[in-house]
Formats: structure tokens, C-alpha cells, sequence
């Protein structure tokens, strides 16, 4: 597998700075 | 043009931490106008939970994850970064400068550098062996997912072999811009492309804005 440590990191750990702009 | 009075409480109030935009934007990919309106959102963050102005760290990881409470390992991190200070609340121009590095022109180095202290969990200028196999399992176990011992072992090995080029059991920060480089998705987090639009959010602002600009 391609999988490596830092994609499971970002994937559960829902890492998305994006959330800070959703209630406007 | 009619009247464009701001509703909005930021032309009369200034938070603690408030620093003059011109100089913000010269410091960041921001325009003057985007950090106005980065202004807007740093106000209703700053005063989700305690109105005194200053982003805590629970009001962080309201906005971050929907709630105050939950441990989360990422938000921790995240917030202590923006946190340059180190006085336990994010500032506006702490804010601003730290968003800045998540805009869609922000220079690659500069993210690939925050990504890298993102996963330097004990802050050594490394990422050891050890504390990746701890946030990926902390993350994990908070995120109700479930990876057997051997296979998180087993992963955080293989990405040690790749990473580590060195083979002295750690991951320095020029092996680190040679394994993002091999894996780019790994940064994919660090741009934002809604940052390009950010005035969007507050057309109200952009208006107030564009007539003091003009007078």
C-alpha cells in the first residue's frame, strides 16, 4: 500500500482549516 | 451609491491584539481588503465563547470541529502554532499571518516549513519515529478508527523508510521537503483555496471599504 503515516494523520484527524469560514 | 454604513462593530471597536492592516498585508499574500475582512471573521471567532476579543483555544476548536470540549491532538497543534506569541490566545496579527501561510499564493516553502512543525510534536527540529506512531494512533483512537498494532507500526515503518534517507531514526526538515515533494498530497491541507475569495464572505465590509479607499 501507498498508504503512508502522515496521510492517516490528515485523514483522521479531519485537518481542514476550511471549517473556520463556515458560519459567516 | 447610497449609504453603506457598516453594521458591522469593527470600525468602532478594536480588539487587544488589533494591528494595522497596510502593515498586515504588506507582511502577508493578503490585500488590505482581505485583511479587513479577515478582521470581520477574526471578531466572531474572538467572541464565541469569551467576549474579551482574543481567539482561546476553545473557541478555536469550536470553529475548527463543531465543539469546545472534545481533546483533539491536530486542533492543539494547530491553535499552539498560530499561537506565536505563546500567551494562550491567538491575536488578530497572529491570525492574519498565520492564515496567510495557507493561501492559495503563499509560498510553497513556507508550507511545507508549517507542515513540518505541524508533525514536530515535541518542537526538537525533528520528527521522530516515535511521536509519529503517538499522533497517528492519539488521531486514530480520538477519531473512533481503528488500525491494528502491527499495521500502524507497520506503516509508520515504511514511511520512515522512505522518509528517513538519513537512517538516523528521525525525519529532518530537508528530508521532509524531499518527501512532500514525492507526495504533495501531503500538503494538499496547507492551501486554502476559499481564502482567495475571503471578501466575498462580507460583501458589507467590501462596500465600506471600497468608499473609504475611494475618499
Amino acid at each position: 500500500s501507498n498508504l503512508n503515516a502522515f496521510d492517516i494523520i490528515s485523514f483522521s484527524s479531519g485537518f481542514d482549516l476550511s471549517s473556520l469560514f463556515d458560519e459567516k | 451609491m447610497g449609504c453603506v454604513c457598516s453594521t458591522s462593530s469593527s470600525e468602532k471597536v478594536k480588539t487587544p491584539g488589533y494591528e494595522d492592516p497596510t502593515i498586515l498585508a504588506s507582511e502577508t499574500p493578503f490585500t488590505v481588503s482581505e485583511v479587513d475582512a479577515l478582521y470581520e471573521l477574526y471578531l466572531k471567532l474572538s467572541n464565541s465563547i469569551i467576549e474579551d476579543g482574543l481567539i482561546h483555544k476553545e473557541e478555536f476548536q469550536l470553529a475548527l470541529f463543531r465543539n469546545k470540549n472534545e481533546k483533539n491532538l491536530f486542533a492543539d497543534r494547530i491553535f499552539d502554532l498560530f499561537d506565536v506569541k505563546r500567551n494562550g490566545v491567538i491575536e488578530f496579527g497572529e491570525f492574519v499571518r498565520s492564515l496567510g501561510v495557507f493561501h492559495p499564493n503563499a509560498a510553497l516553502e513556507d508550507k511545507i516549513a508549517f507542515a513540518f512543525r505541524l508533525y514536530d510534536l515535541r518542537q526538537t527540529g525533528y520528527i521522530e519515529k516515535q511521536e509519529l506512531k503517538e499522533m497517528v494512533l492519539a488521531l486514530l483512537h480520538e477519531s473512533d478508527l481503528y488500525l491494528s498494532d502491527e499495521m500502524i507500526e507497520s506503516i509508520v515503518d515504511k514511511t520512515f523508510e522512505d522518509a528517513d534517507t538519513k537512517e538516523d531514526g528521525r525525519i529532518d526538515e530537508d528530508e521532509w521537503k524531499a518527501f512532500v515533494s514525492q507526495h504533495p498530497s501531503l500538503i494538499k491541507n496547507m492551501t486554502l483555496p476559499y481564502l482567495k475569495d475571503i471578501t466575498l464572505a462580507f460583501p458589507s465590509f467590501i462596500a465600506r471599504t471600497e468608499v473609504e479607499d475611494s475618499e
